[in-house]
């Protein structure tokens, strides 16, 4: 028995195509995320202390669907989750709803240790993390010009999309109907 | 969607997973991420965090499902992860990590890709973004 790690950057449909100068940030943002969790683990720092901060770098990374570079809701507006878990007591926290706490992830855990709850969601969890004193930003820092166009996109087509999920036109949506009309998937 | 888990030499575990949901979605909609034992699980046998659409993978209680598996019918992190995401989640709508309490550490999904990567103490280390 030895220590293992594992991480994700998000699933979805993924062209075979993708451009190199798409991939190639995210993988060596995976590479820098896990030598970071690894460096982590070998230096003895508890399991809940390593998915944290490996969370908070891949929230740091606008490549990805978390923290700076949240995909927008309906009305371009970010409304962040996070939750965190430990296995050997099945303390957790969550939260919902955010738009300015800048690592989603070390509010969840907040949350877990700091109050008698598992889950804070909107104008509750915006104040918990004001009374906590985490960073917030103003709500226009996560929000990319990718994201803006992938929004004007999916507006366009009348769809919701999970990550990397490529853009359906209203022609093509024509052309593919769906069985539950809200797919955006493969 | 990002999310991490890890164990340590003892078999403590942990989990955390972190989203900005789909893109367009409706205003005050929950996703599978905050939800316990959808999409972030851990136990004292292992730890997942899941990616994809959200209301499949609360539909499925994907994460809570591999560690019932693991608990119930004695399967190994990588039959109960294959498992729920071959049986659990509509195809094309979800994705796991997941590590073990002795050490396993398996990486699935039934999308076209998963953004990836792991590493474990006797040295395997894999990136990745589509099936291999």
């Amino acid at each position: 028995m030895g220590w293992a790690i594992a991480l994700h950057g998000g699933a979805g449909d993924i062209p075979l195509s993708l451009p190199p100068e798409r991939r190639e940030p995210r993988e060596a943002a995976l590479r820098h995320c896990l030598q970071i969790g690894v460096a982590a683990l070998q230096t003895k720092r508890p399991p809940l202390d390593v998915v944290e901060l490996v969370v908070r770098e891949l929230e740091n990374n606008p490549n990805f669907n978390a923290g700076r570079g949240s995909v927008l809701t309906t009305d371009g507006t970010v409304e962040m989750e996070a939750c965190i878990m430990d296995g050997n007591t099945k303390k957790c926290g969550a939260v919902s709803g955010l738009t300015t706490v800048v690592n989603p992830i070390s509010l969840a855990r907040l949350v877990m240790e700091k109050t008698p709850h598992i889950y804070l969601a909107f104008d509750g969890a915006e104040a918990f993390a004001r009374e906590q004193g985490v960073e917030t930003v103003d709500a226009s820092h996560f929000i990319t010009p990718e994201n803006i166009e992938r929004l004007k996109q999916a507006k366009e087509a009348n769809r919701v999309q999970i990550d990397y999920t490529q853009p359906i036109t209203k022609d093509m949506k024509k052309e593919t109907p769906t069985a539950d009309g809200d797919s955006q998937i493969g | 969607t990002v999310g991490c888990v890890a164990v340590d030499t003892h078999g403590n575990l942990a989990a955390a997973t972190s989203t900005g949901g789909l893109v367009n979605k409706m205003v005050g909609r929950i996703g599978d991420t905050p939800i316990v034992g959808a999409g972030n699980y851990a136990n004292s046998l292992c730890a997942v965090s899941a990616t994809g659409k959200g209301e499949a993978i609360i539909r499925g209680t994907v994460a809570r499902d591999v560690a019932a598996l693991m608990e119930y019918k004695g399967l190994s992190l990588e039959e109960a992860a294959a498992y729920v995401i071959s049986e659990c989640a509509p195809r094309g709508t979800a994705g796991l990590v997941a590590v073990s309490a002795t050490g396993e550490v398996t990486m699935q999904f039934n999308t076209t890709g998963m953004f990836r990567a792991c590493a474990s103490e006797d040295g395997y280390s894999e990136i990745g973004i589509w099936p291999n």
